[in-house]
């Protein structure tokens, strides 16, 4: 499982 | 994105549009925690420095612009445009014994020891006790006006609704960040004490009072 460095949520 | 962000999303932006209306129309922030909307001011400068540095979609941007104008908007017409009506004498949670203690936290429990990854992380563990000013304030006037009631049940449905969000994420994406989890369980506990009043009385038609 990956955390993504993107936040991508708000 | 899926259908529980996107709502999650749509129940924020409620929340933000009834507080504002609230205010402008009864010309009044009578029973609003000016302090709670500092935090929140703090909580999306802090969270969207990456408005610049990382773009995701015109939806993404948008709503982040949204959300620092309009708590900036709330901060001025509290403070300045409609300070006559400010409770000031009801209003006085200590700030600094939240700020304080999550910026330490930011610093020691983070994904990356870097600025921009600090500053969201102190952001995410801000935004689950900002509303607290506001929850103390409504204990302590003992009511909240109804429209008030809506403004913290959207608010309250938001972060809720992005926890679905991350079991689906979790599920289907293989996606989850710890970090934005435990601090949206915290923040959607703080909330249930107010779920359960707004439920049983506001839905109701009654005034929200709490056992002062």
């Amino acid at each position: 499982l990956r955390r993504s460095a993107v936040k991508d949520e708000l | 994105m899926n259908v529980f962000r996107l709502s999650g999303d749509v129940s924020h932006l409620l929340a933000i549009l009834i507080l504002l209306m609230k205010i402008w129309k009864t010309r009044s922030c009578a029973g609003i925690s000016g302090k709670s909307q500092i935090l929140f001011a703090l909580v999306y400068t802090t969270r969207y420095l990456d408005l610049f540095t990382s773009f995701i979609s015109p939806y993404n941007t948008a709503m982040k612009v949204f959300f620092i104008a309009s708590s900036y908007a709330t901060i001025y017409l509290i403070y300045l445009k409609f300070k006559a009506t400010y409770d000031r004498n009801h209003d006085t949670f200590r700030m600094e014994f939240l700020v304080l203690p999550v910026l330490v936290l930011a610093f020691v429990v983070n994904h990356d020891f870097t600025p921009l990854e600090i500053l969201w992380t102190f952001s995410i563990y801000l935004e689950s006790v900002a509303i607290l000013p506001q929850l103390f304030m409504v204990s302590k006037t003992g009511q909240a006006e109804t429209i008030t009631s809506h403004y913290l049940f959207a608010l309250g449905m938001y972060r809720a609704l992005y926890i679905v969000n991350w079991v689906y994420r979790y599920y289907f994406e293989g996606f989850y960040d710890l970090i934005a989890i435990i601090a949206g369980v915290v923040q959607t506990v703080l909330y249930c004490d107010f779920f359960y009043l707004y439920v049983t009385k506001v839905l109701k038609g009654k005034q929200l009072t709490l056992p002062a």
